[in-house]
């Protein structure tokens, strides 16, 4: 489902040049559930904005869905990511303006969802993260923590194939972590591949695979034996 | 240094009334490292709020440096806050439009600092946090663990009687995360006193005594043996 190879990905500022990416080759199959880990600023969000066609790369290829991607404009991307990709990002990025509801809607109405089943699938979501009490909330009158279920119920409201996930866990107790771990747990055995970012070795051993970076390259990955 | 005695903040919106911290009594020694734990959203970041003279509080007496503060206005509590508090945020609040060295020496500026004893603080404090060749960087250019050790660096740089830090490792691999205890570990030796944040038990020990909030109260303390 995702095949990178030599992925190079450079930040250019005028007196510094950052290599987040350095020829990084990275595979997942359709239905795995795949763990990240390395130091901090060693290319870990980068790689994933990348595999979720969030932002560009400068040297490689990358296949996605059987799709050559890596020559992608902004629009194209866009469709790409419709409906096949959902986000928890690291800062949540869940958008001031809008409601708690209306953040975890966002991705249905770009897709189309008739109202009905709208309503219906936000309402889960928003059960399943014991956030419905807060849906006509805005985001800054939240908790570190329930601003981070709120993305994740955002991230999950349209069941995509793909849900890409930085650091899920890093702003909740261990109740509310683990629970975000069930239910990644239980998408991926319904089918949907998974691809996490944690700091917590406890986690990353929910996956089935644990890959390490270092310095925007893989060093190791350890199989965890579920394959 | 700190009592608050009967401490309430409740956050009123159209529909609903939320009681963050309920009738709160917590007493700081000068000198201690206190670590406070609890699920998510029940009233962590906000006691850190009031107690670092960020917020008002609704109900209840509050003594900071023997000064009773419960009705200090937002300028009365600035100059308090100067030179006495640091604060690493949960969401780190760097100034995007300020460069790294930059964010870190505005502590500096508000207590007029002469200019070359600011240089030498600044770069310390750069050095110690291991983010110096990124000092012109802007915070959008750092990935979250370099944002957070910025606001380490900021929150330690005027030497504050008190540090408040909110999740200060949440974000960071274990030896960035052991990093930053470190340094606190060190500013307590050194007389500051600690008030910590965390989800992690593991660094909730570096603490002498844990607090455990649930629902805006402080449901138990465990002293830790160091005092
Ligand atoms: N500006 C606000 N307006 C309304 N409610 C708020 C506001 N800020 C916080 N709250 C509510 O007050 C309660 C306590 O929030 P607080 O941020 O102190 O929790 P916390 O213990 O730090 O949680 P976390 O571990 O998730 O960071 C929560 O229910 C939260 O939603
Ligand atoms: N917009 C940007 N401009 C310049 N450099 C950047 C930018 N974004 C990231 N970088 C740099 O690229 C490197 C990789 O960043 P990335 O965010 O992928 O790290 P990370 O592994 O996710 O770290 P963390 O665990 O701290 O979140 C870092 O050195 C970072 O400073
Ligand atoms: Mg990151
Ligand atoms: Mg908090």
């Amino acid at each position: 489902i995702i095949q990178t190879s030599n992925l190079t990905k450079i930040y250019r500022t005028e007196e510094i040049e950052t290599t987040a990416l350095n020829n990084v080759n990275f595979k997942v199959e359709e239905g795995e559930f795949v763990s990240i880990m390395g130091p901090s600023g060693c290319g870990k969000s980068t790689l994933l904005n990348v595999v979720g066609l969030i932002d560009t790369i400068d040297n490689g290829e990358y296949s996605f869905l059987g799709k050559e991607v890596s020559k992608f404009n902004e629009r194209q991307r866009a469709n790409v990511r419709k409906g096949n990709i959902g986000f928890i990002f690291q800062s949540f990025n869940l958008i001031d303006e809008l409601t708690v509801y209306e953040n975890v809607e966002l991705p249905l109405l770009y897709l189309k969802t008739p109202a009905a089943e709208r309503k219906e699938k936000v309402n889960a979501a928003l059960e399943r993260m014991e956030i419905m009490h807060r849906r006509n909330h805005f985001p800054q009158q939240l908790s570190g923590g329930q601003q981070q279920r709120v993305a994740v119920a955002r991230a999950v409201v349209a069941n995509p194939k793909v849900i890409l996930a930085d650091e899920p866990t890093g702003n909740l107790d261990s109740k509310n972590g683990d629970e975000v771990m069930s239910i990644l747990t239980q998408l991926n055995e319904g089918g949907t591949t998974i691809i996490m970012v944690t700091h917590s070795p406890t986690y990353a051993e929910y996956g089935n695979r644990v890959v390490h970076l270092f310095d925007g390259k893989i060093v190791t990955e350890n199989l965890n034996g579920k394959f």
